[in-house]
């Protein structure tokens, strides 16, 4: 029974659609089968997995307002053992559609169905808000990574967060869990980023992952050539820190 | 009567919330009365003025809601000049409340009423998606300034913006239209900044601002201390750069 992992955090650019890009394809290193499912608008982890979005027919949007099940629109990526369900500018609609709609929290989770079995892995990349996508993401997910870029203005989104993830376990998925805080785009270099590095540590606890993703060029080069670091630099600061996590992602994944 | 633009762009983390900030203050250095707008529920521009969010009353969401003018949630800022209508959390319900009322994309023009008239430049911030709070700023502005990231990803989402901004233009505001587009957090030691940037070049043109931000430790330490860059550290790259914006802006401004 794979264990679904929703990457949330309202806050833009902090490294979810990287982390689901890079997480997925280490998993796969360490021999895990793993399901990227793109629930942004924007398509960045579709499109840095190396699908062409304008080629894409079926996508998250068909799950989530055409009542179609998510494991009819999985596809391959550039990866064996590492599939998607993709997300095209399609999706950009489904918020307001959703709205309209009735049991508009719960469609992910209907249309997830079994397909979590077939996986090792579910990693579900959210878009910067806290709307009906992101609420669905939470509704599907049994557990959540939070990336939390090292910078001042990451921080202040987080109690808005948790607040959205306290209101989803009372009234929509009760075992819903954090579990992990990830740190990412660390600059060694500057004061900040250990500043609020320690910020998190002190709010987080144990909860923060060991492992930290410092800021590497090869980490925004790699979707140009859409390919996750571990194909296009697997030498690479940026390729070693999401190995070690998937690691750690490993060790605190489900039980039994 | 001063110019309204809006700071747009769906993709996180691309320099929206602290082009607001160090624009409008290097704006009020040229002499200019500025006025921003914030309206994004993390409230990174309230913050990056030097505003407590816990101890703010009236806010935007007082405007888009409960019918309050905008003028009656302005309140001054760290600097002369500079004033600032903020954002708090009670924002985070608007997307919502708005899409179940009357009239919900154009609240905040209403709002606006002759607020204008009192600044010489009204800058409005917006949350990283193209929902309701988004189109509320494009449909009460004049004009619209799109940051653009040096990075591959936020080059996919451009043409959903400018697919938003069209609609807007045909159903909401006939006379919106794109005054700059800036390239932002560029990294001159990278291949990647530059190939994005010419890429931007080639689909945007003259549009594009000659003024480049560069990536600069600076800019994501000012706001740790609620202060503009320009405040901070006024010899560093970043605020030279938001200075140098400011000339292009002005020489952008409304003939008239
Ligand atoms: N550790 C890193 N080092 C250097 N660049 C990074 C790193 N992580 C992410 N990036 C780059 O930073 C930008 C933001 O990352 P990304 O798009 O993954 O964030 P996101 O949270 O998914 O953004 P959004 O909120 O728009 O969905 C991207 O251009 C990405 O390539
Ligand atoms: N030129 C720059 N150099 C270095 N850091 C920068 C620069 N511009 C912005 N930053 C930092 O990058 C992060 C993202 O910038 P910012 O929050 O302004 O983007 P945004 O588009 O407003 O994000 P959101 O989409 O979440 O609203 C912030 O932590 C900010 O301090
Ligand atoms: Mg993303
Ligand atoms: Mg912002």
């Amino acid at each position: 029974m794979g264990q679904i992992l929703g990457l949330v955090n309202q806050k833009g650019g902090v490294g979810k659609s990287t982390t689901a890009v890079n997480l997925a394809a280490s998993l796969v290193a360490c021999g895990k089968r793993v399901l990227v499912v793109d629930s942004d608008p924007q398509g960045n982890s579709t499109s840095g997995l190396g699908l062409d979005k304008t080629g894409v027919e079926r996508c998250v949007y068909d799950t989530l307002i055409n009542g179609r099940g998510l494991d009819e629109v999985i596809t391959r990526t550039c990866m064996d053992d590492l599939d998607v369900a993709p997300s095209t500018i399609r999706l950009a609609g489904a918020e307001v559609e959703l709205a309209a709609g009735d049991s508009r929290e719960t469609r992910l989770r209907s249309a997830m169905g079994t397909v979590s079995e077939n996986y090792d892995f579910v990693l579900i990349d959210c878009p910067p808000s806290l709307g009906l996508l992101t609420v669905n993401a939470l509704t599907a997910s049994d557990g959540l990574l939070i990336p939390v870029q090292c910078e001042y203005y990451a921080l202040e989104g987080l109690s808005q967060l948790l607040h959205v993830v306290d209101l989803v376990r009372g009234r929509l998925n009760s075992s819903l869990e954090i579990i992990g805080v990830l740190l990412t785009m660390y600059d060694a270099r500057t004061n900040l980023s250990s500043q609020v590095a320690d910020e998190v540590r002190n709010h987080f606890g144990k909860t923060v992952y060991r492992t930290v993703i410092p800021r590497n060029v090869t980490l925004s080069e790699a979707p140009s050539f859409g390919r996750p670091v571990l194909l296009y630099d697997g030498r690479s600061k940026g390729a070693e820190a999401y190995l070690r996590l998937a690691e750690e992602v490993i060790g605190r994944g489900k039980k039994g």
